[in-house]
């Protein structure tokens, strides 16, 4: 709580007491002014000889509010080729977005007008550039204005939030970005701060905006006043940091500069975010201006935190940072930034490890998540690429789709981040897919880059899809960025005051709340634990004698920094020890204790499973050929002659084929043609014609010698009968000739021989009295046609057939 | 393109020529171009616009200007699309 400080003036510009984010002067409502700005201010912060621009379209530089701060060389119309930035009048006003954001940033105080600009002292330019066609070119030229004087450059804008859009910087904007990271502010980089994705429209997300998801641009979201969600903000895995903003019902608004000399409190979104944390950053290059464009990156991380900000998806990522898809690390702390600053030491290098493309192709059922995962060791075998500690991750991904919209990608980290890659859009039908699209992550900062990286592609389709068409991940690869050693001293005051100061012990745990304790006790005095450490802390330091007071640990680390951590020397049952991470991680569930994370790597098992030796997994029912071993949990095998038994080894309940089953044994079975009697054990003949059978009676017969008919094994078929032979069985079966037919051949087809009173024609039989007087036209006629071949003809003119023989 | 809608072709090249500024001159002289400079600061990398070719159209420009994209001293060369671009 910043209350008014009776020794800092209050300010006489009309609007400063609607600036609620700012200071708390207004006593009847909550006092929301967690961004510290006047904190910052009164360590003596304004933005003194920090230059910003703002990117959009035009600055009006005669504004009342800007003037003073006005800086020309800070400035440049890309539309018009010309110096002065100054937008382009219309009865809409449509050109006001570039005079609101920069009042935001550098308004002066005290000059009776509008606002106060949280950079106040700053330096303030525009480059006009969003009037007119926005091109490759005109962008490039934007991003690329003046870097060498130029210290932030701040955008509220991107490609279209309408859903289907997926675009970013095109080749020669990227080049800008590059070059102005490498050589801007003489070699510390120049530092780009954008809008997190949102347009006003819903259905988006926002990692399919190239610009936010870049490496070089700081994503900037926003939170209302109470800390909730705004309607508009999409879910972002690159947003780095949160500031107020309006864009709630019944909450207040952000108040700023407006075009033709006013002031507005209807600016909102995202846009005015980016500004406000250019504005603090302003502050923080003022208290250290050799900060590098990562330095300030790793700033904001360390020093933003969730504060009152209301999200879903909150977690603790793999070094205890909170983090979530719509605040990233959380709202923005403007005074911890000045007093982090004023004593930042520069990070060490930038490694990139750009691991091997993972090129086999994936098909993506529909309603399915596709799961596949590499392993990498970051790069540990190059030198100038290896990664340890992480920064950005980026996945560059290429997926043929029929309907982009309806897919959803994460990434998991190998210390169990999980990042939201990209949300299903419901307006996205396009059937390009993603061709070496790249998706970032800021979730994982700090972590150990070396282990397991997991990438999930899940395909629910919004409306009912041609199930052929599916979707294929064709190709994708992880771009991993960090540094080799610990961001240095910098880590050690991790927790810094300010978030301890911050975040209510009320909604600690009760650990945690000691843990700070003591950490504050140890800061304000400074002293350095020298006692001797536990041994599972190895050659590590550590800052108690406990195992859970280690820095690393020498073989595992069991817990969770949430439940309590500590350093042992074996794994729990239930665990595995991860060699590569040096961690207990839980064995599958059906496991007791095991050797990796899969239901195959079981070594024995929990209550009411058994162990498949041969699968190494943990079952409920032993298979075929097994059976349940209670003492040892294990599934034994059963006695060579037995298919299935129960219990013990030879209590078959099922033979294996050549045995038969006696009093839960399986014994030699009698050979055909005998059956089986068991008491005593011998074998009897079966009934003639009984080729195989379980017992003396007819109905005993399972296999018949010759012939069988109606069941009945037979030595040959009787009259009107002939013997078929049916695939798959080793005797005949009688099967009734044609009608009128009393003998035929195997086929059945052929007759050969006819009842009485029917005569015999080429196979078949034909009562005798039948067709003899048929005309010699009509008989010429069907011989002429050959139509004897019919059989359903001949009958026409038998005669004819007779003569033809 | 973005999201599936047809490209907007305009009468602006990014043309990055090896050979420096007056290079670029001679290129955009002699196949009819406008050289408009430098790119920012992206060495290399020149601005040309062609006042004969339409200046908003769906489809990728024709004609024997387009022959600058086979000069030797021409790298890369790139007809400028109108992105879209939405206020945050």
């Amino acid at each position: 709580r910043v209350r008014r400080n009776p020794n800092f003036a209050s300010f006489n510009d009309p609007l400063w007491p609607e600036m609620w984010y700012m200071h708390c002067e207004d006593n009847d409502s909550e006092c929301r002014s967690e961004m510290n700005i006047m904190a910052a201010w009164q360590r003596g912060y304004t933005g003194k000889d920090v230059v910003v621009t703002i990117l959009d379209d035009g600055i009006e530089k005669n504004h009342p509010d800007l003037v003073q701060n006005y800086d020309p060389r800070a400035s440049y119309d890309v539309n018009g080729h010309d110096e002065d930035p100054t937008p382009r009048y219309d009865a809409s006003n449509e050109n006001k977005h570039g005079t609101r954001c920069a009042g935001e940033v550098a308004a002066s105080a005290n000059n009776s007008n509008c606002i106060v600009g949280i950079a106040y002292n700053a330096r303030i330019g525009g480059i006009r550039m969003l009037d007119g066609d926005v091109t490759d070119i005109v962008e490039a030229k934007a991003i690329g204005t003046k870097p060498d004087y130029i210290h932030i450059y701040s955008a509220s804008w991107g490609p279209d939030d309408d859903g289907r859009t997926v675009d970013g910087p095109g080749r020669l904007a990227k080049e800008a970005f590059e070059k102005g990271i490498k050589e801007g502010r003489k070699g510390r980089g120049s530092i780009y701060v954008w809008a997190s994705g949102n347009g006003g429209r819903e259905g988006d997300h926002c990692s399919c905006d190239g610009y936010t998801n870049s490496i070089y641009t700081i994503s900037i979201s926003s939170t209302t006043e109470n800390g909730n969600k705004p309607w508009y903000l999409e879910e972002c895995a690159s947003t780095i940091a949160t500031t107020y903003s309006s864009g709630a019902f019944y909450e207040r608004q952000i108040v700023t500069t407006d075009l033709r000399k006013r002031c507005t409190d209807g600016h909102t979104g995202t846009s005015v975010s980016a500004p406000m944390v250019a504005g603090i950053i302003a502050l923080a290059l003022e208290a250290n201006p050799l900060l590098t464009w990562r330095d300030v990156q790793h700033l904001l991380i360390k020093t933003s935190r969730p504060a009152h900000l209301l999200a879903p998806d909150w977690k603790t990522n793999g070094v205890g940072r909170r983090v979530s898809h719509l605040y990233g690390f959380g709202l923005v702390d403007a005074e911890a930034l000045v007093v982090e600053a004023k004593k930042w030491q520069t990070v060490p290098a930038q490694h990139i490890c750009v691991g091997t493309s993972n090129k086999k192709t994936w098909v993506i059922p529909a309603n399915k998540t596709v799961r596949t995962a590499t392993v990498t060791n970051a790069c540990a075998d190059q030198l100038d690429h290896h990664v340890s500690y992480l920064e950005h991750v980026v996945v560059r991904v290429s997926i043929a789709h029929p309907r982009r919209g309806d897919l959803q990608i994460n990434l998991i980290s190998p210390s169990g981040t999980k990042s939201q890659l990209l949300g299903r859009r419901q307006h996205d039908d396009s059937s390009e897919g993603f061709k070496h699209w790249e998706f970032m992550t800021v979730h994982c900062w700090g972590e150990k880059a070396s282990g397991e990286w997991t990438l999930e592609v899940q395909d629910k389709p919004y409306h009912v899809r041609n199930p052929e068409m599916q979707g294929k991940l064709k190709e994708w690869s992880l771009i991993l960025y960090g540094t080799v050693e610990p961001p240095s001293s910098n880590v050690n005051s991790q927790h810094s005051r300010s978030r301890m100061m911050e975040m209510p012990s009320s909604d600690m745990e009760p650990s945690k709340v000691a843990f700070f304790q003591t950490q504050m006790e140890m800061q304000e005095e400074e002293e350095e634990y020298t006692g001797p450490c536990h041994t599972e802390c190895g050659d590590q330091e550590c800052d108690g004698p406990s195992a859970d007071q280690c820095l690393n640990c020498f073989h595992y680390s069991f817990g969770s920094l949430k439940a309590g951590r500590k350093c042992v020397s074996s794994c729990p049952s239930g665990y595995f020890g991860d060699s590569v991470q040096r961690k207990c991680r839980r064995c599958h569930r059906s496991c007791e204790t095991c050797l990796g994370r899969s239901q195959n790597s079981c070594t024995t098992c929990k209550h009411g499973f058994y162990h498949h030796q041969e699968t190494n997994a943990c079952v409920m029912l032993c298979p075929a050929g097994f059976y349940a071993e209670m003492g040892q949990r294990r599934c034994q095998k059963c006695h060579p002659n037995c298919k299935k038994c129960i219990w013990e080894m030879d209590r078959c309940t099922v033979c294996k084929d050549g045995f038969s089953l006696v009093d839960n044994s399986c014994v030699m079975g009698c050979k055909a043609g005998m059956y089986l009697i068991k008491e005593p054990v011998r074998c009897e003949n079966c009934r003639s014609n009984c080729r195989t059978c379980t017992g003396p009676g007819r109905e005993d017969c399972t296999q018949c010698g010759r012939n069988s008919h109606d069941w009945k094994c037979v030595p040959s078929c009787g009259e009107n009968y002939y013997a078929d032979a049916v695939p798959g069985l080793p005797y005949k079966v009688c099967r009734r000739c044609e009608n009128n037919c009393t003998s035929c051949d195997s086929s059945g087809k052929k007759c050969l021989q006819c009842k009485e009173g029917f005569s015999l024609f080429s196979g078949s039989c034909v009562a005798n009295d039948r067709c003899r007087n048929t005309d010699d036209l009509f008989c010429e006629l069907v011989k002429s046609n050959k139509l004897c071949e019919r059989k359903i003809l001949f009958q026409f003119c038998c005669r004819t057939c007779l003569l033809a023989g | 393109s973005p999201g599936g809608s047809r490209a907007v072709y305009t009468n602006h090249w990014a043309v990055r020529v090896s050979g420096g500024a007056a290079e670029a001159e001679r290129l955009a002289a002699h196949y009819g171009y406008l050289n408009l400079g430098q790119i920012g600061n992206l060495e290399d990398y020149y601005h040309f616009h062609h006042s004969k070719t339409i200046k908003r159209s769906t489809f990728s420009s024709r004609g024997p200007h387009n022959f600058l994209r086979m000069d030797p001293k021409v790298r890369w060369l790139q007809q400028q699309e109108v992105k879209r671009r939405v206020k945050r």
